[in-house]
């Protein structure tokens, strides 16, 4: 058992420092152990470092930062151990432009092994899907309908053949 | 390509019977504030097992029931399904194609169906246990949460680390 | 003491009603007191009803509709007691962009007896303000740079004179 | 017309003396992910009294003054001056401009200053009571936190409305 941890520990430290420093383009990020020499108990703490900036403990980064860190730590999971699905509900909120385009180029990467159920308003996000869902709320009824979407113009929905 | 299709009737906001049918790689849904996305992941999170109903944003088991609107009664019954292709087995059941079902009604009855046969919720969970989707899985991120695998507690990762291995 | 409460409480309530029917266009929302016999200890509590839907408790709204009641009520809270001056980071970020039109023009229509400062990544909110601020990080240094920033294009940051 | 001039140096990764000047209407501030935007609302705040470090996002009292990167040192002093037009007397104050200093050394000692005039943090926090600016207003939103106002606890509601009565 604590061998199968220390192994999926090291695996997964390492997929996040790479992860990190491709979503970021650049800088470094670690997972380490609090108490090593206890790894029956040990928790797994995070120390990410933005290029060119001192190593920062998670509150004192930004919240876009954050966001882009905790993706991070989703794709090293998702590479350990390839999910069959996932389902992402605006994780991309707190990121600016730039920042939405590395992380839905870098998804496109993770989608040759894991199928992604993404829910977006960005239009980095929406433009890089291979299929778009429309949904919308009938203003008088209250109910939900989906729509079909072109992907030229997301924000320009028609009403779907029901 | 797992997730084949999906089918919400009564489920939030889906009063009419309403099916997404899936496809390969990246599925974005999109529409404006209120209309129901949320509402399609919350379904997602319900039909394999999730129990909590504050992560499901309700305060009542009958909160995932279509509750009315200016125009539409109340209904009685939400139910969901999602199919998914098994060829490669990642489901340790005998067929190709795997449908769950999960209904519930508003009188605390709950029903359960893996591909038509009635099962238990025990069931579905155990099926799901170990596969990296589920209830509990890192797959599922919902609204305003993905900030919470960094801000976890250490000892929290760890678990989360342990279940991968 | 208690009078001047039910009274500030029965203005909010009424600007609340006003500026959420405006956000929303349409729809109903009430403040209301848990325990009106008791003015003393009572507590305020809220209920929303967008456009068609049934009422709700907060809960049940959506992510924007969530973050669109709360500016209301915000809005309402600046009306009755107009604060000289106003600091929002980001509060735009769960809204569409239709929600996010509604507020950049109802903002704007507070900003003659408030002043605010806004921090966003919304081209509904950077298109309606009537100055920009550009800040920039150099990637070397980790130090925060301010740069000037043209309202045609607030994506193009170009390096200020220093 | 409120807020005049801001002035930061060495305020978290305001390594450089930077100076805002702000005019009527809607000032935006924008800029990429991590550059330094919520970083002055953070140093508003603290120039008008806020002493909850966790507010500010920190977790020591020094996490306020700059703490050094690949190219440069950290710097022994954090200062924040905010200028405002007090014409229409809004601050209890005989001056037609007021402006507020603050700064914090990261030995520990902290200095406050209305108008180039020495005093204490406390002569600070009571000049914003009751203006409706100032740490505990409802107008000052961090980053994450517009739900707050409609999730918070009734009780909690009532003294936010108490307070503009
Ligand atoms: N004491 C300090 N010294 C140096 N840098 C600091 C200090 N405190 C915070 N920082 C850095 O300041 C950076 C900017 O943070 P800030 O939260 O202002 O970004 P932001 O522009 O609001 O970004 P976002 O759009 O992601 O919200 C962070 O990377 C953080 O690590
Ligand atoms: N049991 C129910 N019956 C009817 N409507 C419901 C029920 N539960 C939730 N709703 C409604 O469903 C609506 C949509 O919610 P949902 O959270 O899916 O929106 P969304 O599309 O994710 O929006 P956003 O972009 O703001 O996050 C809400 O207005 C909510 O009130
Ligand atoms: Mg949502
Ligand atoms: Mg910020």
């Amino acid at each position: 058992m604590v061998e199968r941890f220390k192994k999926s520990f090291q695996e997964i430290a390492e997929a996040f420092k790479e992860s990190f420093s491709k979503l970021f383009d650049g800088g470094e990020a670690s997972l380490f152990l609090t108490e090593p020499e206890d790894l029956l108990n040990t928790g797994v703490d995070i120390e990410a470092k933005p290029p060119g900036k001192g190593l920062k403990h998670m509150n004192l980064l930004s919240g876009g930062e954050k966001a882009l860190t905790a993706i991070a730590l989703l794709f090293a999971f998702l590479k350990i151990k390839p999910s069959p699905f996932c389902v992402l509900d605006e994780i991309d909120a707190a990121l600016d432009e730039v920042n939405v385009n590395h992380f839905s180029n870098y998804l496109r990467e993770f989608a040759k092994h894991t199928q992604f159920v993404v829910i977006s308003h960005r239009q980095g996000t929406i433009e890089n899907s291979d299929s778009l869902f429309g949904v919308t709320m009938d203003k008088k009824s209250g109910i939900t309908k989906m729509v079909s979407v072109r992907l030229q113009d997301p924000n320009q929905a028609v009403a779907m053949r029901s | 390509m797992f997730l084949k299709k999906f089918e919400l009737h009564g489920f939030k906001s889906f009063a009419d019977k309403t099916a997404l049918e899936f496809n390969d790689g990246i599925s974005t849904i999109v529409g404006p504030n209120g209309s129901g996305k949320s509402n399609i992941s919350d379904a997602m999170m319900w039909v394999m097992g999730e129990q909590r109903i504050k992560t499901l944003r309700g305060a009542r088991v009958e909160d995932v029931i279509f509750s009315g609107s200016d125009t539409h009664k109340p209904l009685g019954m939400a139910a969901v399904s999602i199919t998914m292709d098994n060829q490669e087995g990642i489901l340790s059941l005998p067929y190709e194609e795997v449908t769950i079902t999960r209904k519930a009604y508003r009188s605390g009855e709950s029903e359960f169906y893996i591909n038509k046969n009635s099962c238990r919720l025990k069931d579905i969970q155990m099926l799901f246990h170990d596969t990296g989707i589920g209830r509990d899985s890192f797959a599922m991120i919902g609204q305003g949460r993905v900030d919470e695998i960094i801000t976890a507690k250490p000892e929290d990762r760890r678990a989360m680390i342990e279940e991968l291995a």
